[in-house]
């Protein structure tokens, strides 16, 4: 088949009435940049696994998707990750969970896909691992997005009633 | 959650997804997007898949793993295997998000049972495209 790549920046109540032009319009923009830069990678010759993780890259990096930079709070305030990828060719596949310092996940997932026997690490010593890898390492602060830190607050309040869960103000009932 | 599927020249397919999780979750919980077979797989006898959404769901369907088995073993096409695992299956447990898939020979899908999902693809000789809403 023809070289390909296809992505997402994930799903959910994403209405037209909800986003402000400017706002839609910077999300069009990064995801263009995210296809841009994996498929210069396929145009190049260069192998599918460096095509998702280009793209992936360039959506974590960006604090309008919940990934990487801008990640959502969790209850105790911090920002946990997880990623994973995986190759067809192989079946090899690598993935970390719940870390809060590795400034892009899912190149730590390529690391324990391509520089471990294990498929999945977690926490601290997936951090650990990512370091002694030299995946690039950063203060937590750094995924800090203060829209992000609002909805957080806002859930924690709706939390604290019984209701919460119905309530459809935050438009998204999957709150931990 | 973010992710991405793609297909090289030499006909390799490869699947990556990325996310921050739930907003206000507790206890360490962790969704689909890092379970491999869940939010995240490849296979180059099947497809590559890439999955969003309520993550107990997809991680009780196993739906990546679920869609590239249902391409590997019945005569369905991408399309219908992965409609019949996101608008069939994952909505009749209560679940929603969405999936993108790509098979080698260059077929895809965007799928997704809510009402948006951030999404594009870009193929050889064609123009890139990228859409928000259903």
């Amino acid at each position: 088949g023809p070289i390909t790549l296809v992505i997402h920046g994930g799903a959910g109540t994403i209405l037209k009435e909800n986003i402000a032009p400017e706002k839609e319009a910077a999300y069009l923009k990064t995801l263009q940049a995210a296809l841009d830069s994996g498929f210069q990678i396929l145009a190049g010759g260069g192998r599918s696994v460096d095509a998702v993780i280009a793209a992936v890259t360039i959506l974590e990096n960006d604090p309008l998707f919940n990934a990487g930079r801008g990640s959502v709070f969790s209850e105790s305030g911090k920002n946990e990750m997880d990623a994973a990828i995986m190759d067809g060719s192989n079946l090899m596949a690598g993935s970390v969970a719940g870390v809060t310092t590795i400034k892009n996940p899912i190149q730590a997932a390529y690391a324990v896909m391509t520089k471990s026997e294990h498929v999945m690490m977690i926490g601290a010593g997936a951090e650990k691992f990512a370091n002694d890898q030299g995946v690039a390492i950063v203060d937590p602060s750094y995924f800090f997005d203060s829209t992000r830190y609002k909805q957080w607050q806002k859930v924690k309040l709706k939390a604290q009633s019984s209701t919460s869960l119905l309530d459809n103000v935050t438009r998204d009932k999957k709150f931990g | 959650t973010v992710g991405a599927v793609a297909l090289d020249r030499y006909g390799n397919l490869a699947a990556a997804t990325s996310t921050g999780g739930m907003t206000n979750k507790k206890y360490g919980r962790v969704g689909d997007a890092p379970i491999i077979g869940a939010g995240t797989y490849a296979d180059n006898e099947s497809c590559a898949v890439s999955a969003t959404g309520w993550g107990e769901y997809f991680i009780r369907l196993n739906v990546a793993h679920d869609i590239a088995a249902m391409k590997r073993y019945t005569n369905l096409n991408l399309q219908q295997c992965a409609d019949s695992v996101v608008l069939k299956k994952v909505l009749a447990l209560g679940g929603d998000g969405g999936v993108i898939t790509l098979d080698r020979a260059g077929n895809f899908t965007m799928t997704f049972n809510t009402a948006g999902m951030f999404r594009g693809y870009i193929r050889e000789k064609e123009e890139a495209h990228v859409f928000i809403y259903k």
